[in-house]
Parts: structure tokens; sequence; C-alpha cells
């Protein structure tokens, strides 16, 4: 991970762009 | 001036909600503990090979210095050269979903969500999700 000087990780979680998140099975794989 | 002023700001707005469109269908709907599945765009568009999350990351603050298992005389010397002007920002993580992954395994799982954020540090787009990765 490239962590710029200057900058520690917040927490340990990992974040995505809510327009790219479903809260259903893709219908490719249903 | 006043109309390029309005101009811009109207274009603006119109990119930031284009960017956030998508983000609409599960905004209000998603809870702690449900699972993130990826947008099926990725699995039709040939030129979208994989999907990487990112990781917030924060500016280093007096009280995390103390935490360092560093000599005393180097706490002081940090905390005296220390950039209080940095902002948070994501930075890609060091995972990444590989679409041809996805397709061996059958799911386009992506992990749990876990909650919401706006961070304005990565251009228009704003509506994030923290997600424990599957």
């Amino acid at each position: 991970l490239d962590i710029p000087k200057g900058y520690i990780l917040s927490n340990d979680n990992y974040y995505m762009d809510a327009s790219d998140a479903r809260l259903e099975e893709a219908p490719q794989f249903k | 001036a006043l109309a390029a002023v309005i101009g811009i700001g109207l274009f603006i707005f119109i990119i930031h909600g284009a960017l956030n469109q998508d983000s609409k269908l599960t905004w209000n709907k998603v809870k702690p503990g449900d699972r993130l599945y990826a947008y099926d765009g990725f699995f039709k568009d040939t030129i979208l090979t994989e999907f990487t999350p990112f990781r917030l990351l924060k500016p280093i603050a007096a009280s995390d210095i103390d935490t360092m298992k560093i000599q005393e005389w180097e706490k002081v010397k940090l905390k005296a050269q220390l950039d209080t002007s940095l902002k948070p920002q994501l930075v890609t993580a060091e995972i990444t979903y590989k679409v041809d992954s996805l397709f061996k395994s059958k799911s386009s799982f992506v992990g749990i969500y876990v909650g919401k954020d706006s961070i304005h540090e990565s251009g228009f787009i704003d509506h994030w999700y923290i997600f424990k990765p599957a």
C-alpha cells in the first residue's frame, strides 16, 4: 500500500464507490 | 462573470449528480451486515478487467506519535515538524478483484457492508461504502 509521507491508515476498513455496489448478486451469476 | 459562475456551478451539479446516480439504488436501503456485490456492468464491459477498492488515510496527529515505539526526543521532533494542513484521502487498496476470478468463483460478492462515508478528496464522487472484503 503506497502511503504518502505524513499519512497513516485511518482504519482496517476498505472503501468502494457506492455507485459500483449492489445488494443483489449480478444477473450473470443468479 | 456571474453567468460564468452560475454556468460552472450548474455543470458541477449535473456531473456530480450523474456520477452518484447509481448509488441511489442502494444508498437508502443498505444496512450493516448486508452483502455487497459488484455492479453487473463489470461483467459486461470488456474494458473493465478488475475492480480495486480504496483505503482511507488520515494525517498523522500528535496522539498517533505518542503511540509510536520510538525514543522521546524523536516524538518531540516529529511533533515539532508535524504538518497539520493535510486532509484525509483515499488511495487504491492493496487488493484487487479480478473480473476473471469473479467469473471463476461464479459470484460478484465483494464484501460485508460496514457503513457509509462521504469523502470529497477523490473527484466528484462522495458516496462511499465502507466494507470488510470477502
